[in-house]
């Protein structure tokens, strides 16, 4: 463990906390994609299946606990609480997320470490996790206007991903055979897809203005 | 790095 790598979860952490949070006490998910929050929810279930089957360390297992039960209360909240599910924006939220698992899954099985069950579902949760911000990003585009805990969301999130690469480059030049190709590219494309949202959010940051994302 | 297999990161 190194403190980019912690860092990078306590921030990961907090992003879903944020959400989760704001979900909870406004009772409203304006703003929110349920089909980023979805694919989130398939990207912990197939990563973490070998919550089962192998023990690395508490921290590793609790962190696991947290992301699962976090992204799937925050798809429960949005789709079936009386309240919240009210304030879906239904009609703006059509990014067709479902086209994006079958390519993942299919790439997952083309491209893996290893011909395994757990690994090939472990393989496509990192090509999912990739472009599963891309809905959000996507309504954020529709909608124009960034409430800011949804610009923090997204904004934590990239930042997460950020310190990950971090945590990469540390452990490449630490651990002599630390190289893992498919989490670095998937892992980079996935953060490249936040750097034109980065440049937005500072941008209206530094003039103090409402985030204006151009349409 | 994947020990045994294993994926120590989230």
């Amino acid at each position: 463990m190194n403190i980019f790598r912690l860092a990078g979860d306590m921030t990961h952490l907090a992003s879903v906390l944020v959400l989760l949070l704001k979900i909870h006490t406004i009772k409203s998910c304006a703003g929110v994609s349920l089909k980023t929050q979805e694919l989130y929810a398939i990207v912990f279930a197939t990563r973490y299946l070998d919550i089962f089957t192998s023990f690395y360390s508490i921290y590793n297992t609790l962190m696991k606990l947290v992301f699962l039960g976090s992204s799937f209360s925050i798809v429960l909240y949005m789709k079936y609480h009386k309240t919240v599910h009210r304030s879906y924006d239904r009609e703006q939220d059509t990014f067709r997320h479902w086209f994006l698992v079958l390519p993942c899954l299919l790439l997952a099985l083309l491209i893996h470490e290893k011909f395994t069950f757990l690994e090939v579902l472990w393989t496509f949760s990192l090509y999912l996790e990739a472009v599963a911000i891309l809905p959000q990003l996507v309504l954020l585009q529709r909608t124009r206007n960034i409430d800011n805990l949804t610009g923090q969301y997204v904004f934590l999130l990239g930042g997460y991903r950020g310190l990950y690469i971090l945590n990469w480059i540390y452990r490449y030049f630490t651990e002599p055979h630390f190289v893992h190709w498919i989490t670095w590219i998937s892992g980079l494309v996935q953060t490249l897809l936040y750097a034109d949202f980065f440049f937005y959010y500072s941008q209206s940051w530094k003039n103090n203005k409402k985030l204006q994302l151009p349409a | 790095g994947s020990i045994s297999g294993f994926h120590d990161e989230l």
